[in-house]
């Protein structure tokens, strides 16, 4: 079982290998994978090793090949129903994310505590269910992952919504640690950790 | 020179270490926190050593003394001011996000091409700029950070404001790539990358 920050790494080579292959290259060898993400290319070869893709001795791996070996191992090859619990400013812009529409995800239901108030219901004319209606919605329009867009204060109750519903993988925007059962995934997002990066490259920036 | 990937693991030892000082803990092996991010040992020394922490035989490094020094490398022991464009659901939610209170960022200001009309002013009752006055805010507020929280097809107007305005450093979140001059350093956020994390482990729990 690959650990988050490998699961972080394949994404980007899924992304790499698309704009490889829109560049109409074949092949590709572990070492050039590496130095793009600088990262040692035993690194690679032991990462794309746990999906099961080893590369060929003076060849290296097929771009194409590759690509849909590492999508099918990460369950990319088809899409995924989301549902998004809070549909205040982040739920909604979530929701409406057009980076969404060539990937293997799709948000088809969004619920909220108060839905007759909420800038979903006013601004895009997206439905808002009440949120006692998911259970219902995640089995009549097979959910699977769950995105938490609430504030913190209501995060837990969101969380244990999801779990009872039946959802196994969550991601949780709200600034705060949420409870689960074991065998339950949670992945806590804070864009703060970006920002870290932006101030990392500003100071280098402004040293040479 | 640390990659993006380094610095994101940085980022993510910073966190864990202020977990260990609040449990007490006095020092920490290379091991455990290999442990921790499922990475070898010989990387996080790696990663450490490219900061200037060495840990020392037989003790591994102080937790609070490693903790100051890499917040210290990467600039995060001041307040950095970040400024939005785009005062929409996206840019509001993030500008009134809790989590940045204890970080060392802050946003100063927020512009946006219809001041009048966002939901930013409506809402929350934030300040919203015209983004024509992004120069003039730059200077007055000392704003290092910019985000991009505009259209697609906004999001090159947006980006060339920054740099003219001085801004060294982007996080963009539009989906779309944009130009900008050598020394500039950009990030594109694509929250996707996330749910394929969720789809793994969704995947692995039928499994399981
Ligand atoms: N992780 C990040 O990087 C990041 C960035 C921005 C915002 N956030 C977080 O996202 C969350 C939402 O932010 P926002 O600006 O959209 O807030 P918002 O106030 O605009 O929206 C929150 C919505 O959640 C609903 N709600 C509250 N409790 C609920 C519950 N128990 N069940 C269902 N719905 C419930 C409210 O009715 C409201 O519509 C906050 O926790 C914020 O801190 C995180
Ligand atoms: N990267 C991600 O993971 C992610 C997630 C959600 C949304 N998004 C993106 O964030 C962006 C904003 O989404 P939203 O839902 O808040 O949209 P929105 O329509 O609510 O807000 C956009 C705002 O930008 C302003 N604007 C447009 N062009 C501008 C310009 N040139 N200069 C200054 N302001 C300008 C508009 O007046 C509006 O207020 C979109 O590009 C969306 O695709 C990204």
């Amino acid at each position: 079982r690959a650990s988050s920050l490998t699961l972080f790494r394949i994404s980007l080579y899924i992304r790499y290998l698309a704009v490889l292959e829109s560049e109409g290259r074949q092949t590709i060898s572990s070492r050039e994978i590496a130095d793009k993400f600088f990262i040692s290319a035993a690194s690679v070869r032991k990462d794309l090793g746990l999906f099961g893709a080893f590369g060929k001795a003076g060849i290296g791996y097929y771009v194409k090949g590759l690509r849909e070996a590492l999508l099918q191992k990460l369950g990319l090859k088809r899409k995924w129903n989301v549902a998004i619990v809070g549909a205040g400013r982040l739920g909604t812009a979530l929701s409406r994310y057009k980076g969404l529409a060539e990937s293997a995800f799709q948000v088809v239901a969004i619920v909220d505590k108060y839905p007759e108030t909420t800038t979903a219901r006013r601004d895009s004319g997206l439905e808002v269910f009440h949120v006692d209606e998911l259970p219902q919605l995640v089995n009549d329009r097979c959910i699977e992952l769950g995105i938490i867009a609430v504030p913190a204060s209501g995060a837990q109750d969101a969380a244990t919504t999801l779990v009872e519903a039946g959802i196994k993988a969550i991601l949780n925007f709200a600034p705060t640690h949420i409870d689960v059962p074991q065998g339950i995934f949670v992945h806590n997002v804070d864009f703060t950790i970006y920002l870290e990066n932006l101030a990392y490259y500003a100071t280098q920036a402004y040293y040479s």
